[in-house]
């Protein structure tokens, strides 16, 4: 099974 | 005083049916250099990154920056009242909460002016960093477009793999599995029949069909769809909007549990 990371573990805010 | 004219209201109606399946509101962020928007979907999988530039306008004035929260199911609606040949422009007073859309026929005997209230949106900005990316494919969008809608009915995902002989697209589910192979075309005759790939090292990824298919609303802007993939990181899907901008959607990729 495959999981689905969201953006916001790649990509930092601000 | 924010004044963006457009003579083709088309390519704005074509921006509307791009990202109004992933996003409910977005905002739109006006400065002198155009107008820019970035948006995650609900889920915070994907990410909608758009950019017109002022100079694609026919007439663009921006005294002071100004963000615009808009509910796009609403603008969605007005700028289905403008036909595709009607100049459109948008426009806003400083510090406003409503935005003007004007549409004119081309003969100017028909004129009409929306006005739609702002929301006041929190933004959360997520900063994209630059990236060399190991594979970066061109391929014409309605390919792609056919591809995605193909697969997803065998799977809820999609296996994208990258080599320099050219690209495969790939899915499994309970009816099966399919394989798509889309070799890099060598010498075609219009640039956006081809399919190309620059690769830096093969790259595998695995990412949701779904928002793929979200993605290919944006195929009617542009003949070319660009997928930029790295190990581990989210995937990139632009397309180009005519000379005015593009929009870049990011996915991120699924990992084995």
């Amino acid at each position: 099974k495959k999981a689905q990371p969201k953006l916001t573990n790649f990509f930092c805010k601000g | 005083m924010f004044e963006a004219r457009l003579v083709q209201s088309s390519i704005l109606k074509k921006v509307l049916e791009a990202i109004k399946d992933l996003l409910n509101e977005a905002t739109f962020d006006c400065s002198d250099s155009g107008i820019q928007l970035q948006a995650m979907d609900n889920s915070h999988v994907s990410l909608v990154s758009m950019n017109l530039r002022s100079d694609g306008f026919d007439k663009y004035r921006c005294d002071r920056n100004i963000s615009m929260g808009m509910n796009l199911g609403s603008m969605t609606k007005i700028l289905k009242c403008a036909a595709n040949e009607d100049v459109v422009t948008m426009k806003a007073q400083d510090n406003a909460d409503t935005v003007t859309f004007v549409f004119e026929s081309p003969n100017q005997e028909k004129v009409s002016d929306y006005e739609m209230k702002l929301m006041n949106l929190d933004q959360e900005h997520l900063g994209i960093p630059e990236t060399e990316y190991a594979c970066v494919v061109r391929l014409p969008a309605g390919e792609f477009a056919r591809i995605c809608r193909d697969l997803s009915q065998f799977g809820e995902s999609v296996v994208i793999s990258c080599t320099k002989e050219g690209v495969k697209f790939s899915s499994a589910g309970d009816i099966g599995s399919a394989n798509i192979k889309l070799a890099q075309t060598s010498n075609v005759d219009k640039e956006e029949l081809a399919v190309t790939v620059e690769m830096q090292e093969p790259v595998t990824l695995t990412f949701a069909s779904r928002y793929l298919n979200s993605f290919t609303k944006a195929t009617s802007l542009s003949n070319v769809v660009q997928l930029s993939m790295s190990p581990d990181v989210p995937l990139v899907v632009e397309y180009r909007i005519g000379e005015i901008g593009h929009i870049r959607y990011y996915l991120a990729p699924k990992i084995e549990d």
